[in-house]
């Protein structure tokens, strides 16, 4: 309730509505209630990100309801990104490669 | 110069279906094994499927679904002499330490070697444009609210000091002028040059697994990691992406 009032995004009914859709259309279920609500509730925000990603944007995106909007930004990055990469992991400079025809070392 | 269009999903024996990592963090995996096959099927002009979990089985770090790098892949496929084929080591999408069966399989497709290409957006897309398809790895950040279109961000919105994802580039292009009316008589809008990059989400994600981002900006830090394996001699003639 308290994002519904400082969020863009659709109203409550809507919400409940595309929430539903995107379940069916992805195949969504969860354990119990608490679980529902709080997947609602991170959809909602990710919906409202979406807006403002569409916002910012200065090319042709469109942003929206995706397979992973009921995942936190942090559950998607666990689960679909891979480790960072520290500036100190590769034990190497960029002088190694770009192939010989093109005159690499 | 490079061409202005590239996009080697138009050329033949090039694998166009998506793959999907499910649960997996091995993008690493399929952006690699997405690079050895693309130069298979321009170099050799076959279309050969490699066996993604052979890499994530066989990873020299052990990371397996927790997650790896596209480097390591390469050494995987030097290490084994080569990759055995998906049909015959299919993906499961999980993994068990020490289950690597690599050498229990023929290979269907190997490397000479690898290379990391320049932080610089014109020598990838000439390199892309004669070679093939290269991997990258950009910062993910964007991609899960992403429907369709090209991605323009700016480094506020999509640090490019910070990548976690791997993904195959296979392509670039611009958009068409747009015109905006206006009560002046409307404006011309500058088309948007782009990469066109394949992803590992399934066809069900962005534009049928496929995504578009800005070319030239270095983009979510597209420049940062652009690796490739390379299958001949380096005198290989050079091809033509299709435009």
């Amino acid at each position: 309730t308290s994002l519904m009032a400082q969020a863009p995004g659709p109203l409550p009914q809507e919400l409940k509505e595309v929430f539903t859709r995107f379940q069916v259309r992805y195949n969504r279920s969860y354990a119990n209630p608490a679980e529902l609500a709080r997947r609602v509730d991170i959809f909602a925000r990710n919906l409202a990100r979406a807006q403002q990603l569409q916002d910012k944007d200065l090319g042709t995106a469109e942003f929206g309801v995706t397979p992973f909007s009921d995942l936190t930004e942090e559950e998607f990055g666990q689960m679909y990104g891979h480790q960072q990469v520290p500036a100190t992991a590769l034990h190497m400079s960029r002088q190694v490669g770009f192939g010989p025809e093109a005159g690499e070392k | 110069l490079p061409p202005s269009t590239c996009d080697w999903r138009k050329q033949e024996y090039i694998i166009k279906s998506v793959r999907d990592q499910k649960n997996c963090n091995c993008c690493w995996a399929i952006a690699a094994a997405g690079n050895v096959e693309a130069l298979w099927a321009i170099e050799q002009r076959t279309s050969v499927e490699v066996s993604v979990q052979q890499l994530v089985d066989c990873d020299r770090c052990g990371g397996g679904c927790t997650g790896g790098f596209v480097w390591d892949a390469f050494m995987t496929v030097l290490n084994y002499s080569g990759l055995a084929s998906e049909k015959k080591y299919p993906f499961k999408g999980t993994f068990k330490p020490h289950q690597c069966r690599a050498n229990n399989f023929k290979k269907v497709a190997w490397i000479r070697d690898f290379i990391m290409l320049q932080d610089n957006e014109q020598l990838i897309a000439q390199y892309l444009a004669i070679h093939g398809p290269i991997t990258v790895t950009i910062n993910s950040k964007l991609l899960q609210q992403y429907r369709k279109g090209v991605i323009k961000p700016t480094p506020d919105t999509c640090d490019p000091r910070f990548v976690n994802h791997s993904v195959l580039l296979m392509g670039f292009g611009q958009t068409k002028r747009t015109w905006t009316e206006t009560r002046q008589g409307g404006t011309q809008g500058r088309p948007i040059p782009y990469w066109i990059l394949k992803n590992s989400w399934g066809p069900n994600w962005g534009e049928e697994g496929y995504f578009r981002l800005h070319r030239g900006s270095n983009a979510c830090g597209i420049t940062k990691y652009p690796f490739t394996a390379r299958l001949g001699k380096s005198t290989v003639r050079p091809v033509h992406c299709p435009p």
